[in-house]
């Protein structure tokens, strides 16, 4: 059986929040690393991996690899009513047809107690190769936020183009042009705040904006973002919690 | 003008 007990319910609204609009039904897998999720969009093109280690629990127990299959809709449903300081508390049979989700008030005089039911979910999993990146960025998730918001109302992709001047996203639209470049600044005394680019090789690669947008939703979870790209594979962007990350690739635009 | 790709063609099955 699951038992796996977060101090804050933040956590997982949090992450349902991040990737509810990207996928609707998903396979969360329990196992003795923690909570891992990994599913691709409809179409394709965008595909999320979470993973809660277990050290981000206060209690964790799972004997046997359980999947549970969630509607994320619903997971949102049930989670509305957890306060985010109270401590949540997720248990589930070995062979589950239903999440047992229990939030308790720090106070401990309020214990809510709700059940959600679950599905069965044929996932396939992608094999994600390790890969050597051409450019890492790492940047304030609050500006890349601003940044792929702006350039989203003038254009439906953006390049992003990496160098030893920076990190440049332009976009060209009906109604004109856009572009903003960043210059590596890392910020001593606040590192959450500066911008770091490794850069490998040069890099030029464009991307649907409405994807990045939806990434962006994420930013709540950590105030860095770690943008890695490499000439022709998908984007990775990657938002880093305590003991934990939700992470998003992207397939590139291709062709002329 | 560019085509999406996807992630199938990148990532295999596991």
């Amino acid at each position: 059986m699951l038992e796996a007990r977060l101090e804050q319910s933040s956590v997982l609204k949090k992450v349902v929040d991040a990737i509810k609009d990207l996928v609707q039904d998903c396979n969360f897998d329990c196992n003795d690393s923690g909570i891992q999720l990994q599913a691709m969009d409809n179409s394709h093109v965008a595909l999320v991996a979470m993973h809660l280690k277990t050290e981000g629990f206060a209690l964790y127990r799972c004997d046997r690899n359980i999947a549970l299959g969630i509607n994320l809709v619903s997971l949102q449903k049930v989670l509305r009513a957890a306060q985010n300081e109270d401590v949540m508390t997720l248990k589930a049979e070995d062979s589950p047809d239903a999440l047992s989700l229990v939030f308790e008030n720090s106070e401990n005089d309020r214990i809510s107690e709700y059940d959600l039911k679950l599905m069965d979910i044929d996932q396939e999993h992608l094999g994600i190769p390790e890969t050597e990146y051409g450019a890492t960025v790492k940047m304030p998730s609050a500006e890349f936020q601003r940044i792929c918001r702006d350039l989203s109302l003038l254009s439906e992709s953006v390049a992003i183009e990496a160098t030893k001047e920076g990190i440049k996203f332009s976009c060209t639209g009906d109604i004109g042009k856009g572009a903003v470049t960043l210059r590596q600044n890392p910020n001593v005394e606040k590192p959450e705040l500066g911008t770091t680019i490794e850069l490998q090789e040069p890099v030029a690669l464009t991307f649907s904006l409405k994807y990045l947008v939806n990434f962006c939703k994420a930013s709540g979870l950590s105030n860095t973002v770690t943008i890695s790209l490499s000439n022709e594979v998908p984007l990775l962007i990657e938002y880093e919690m305590e003991h934990g990350y939700v992470r998003f690739y992207l397939a590139p635009k291709i062709g002329d | 003008k560019r085509a999406q790709g996807t992630l199938t063609s990148y990532f295999g099955s596991r």
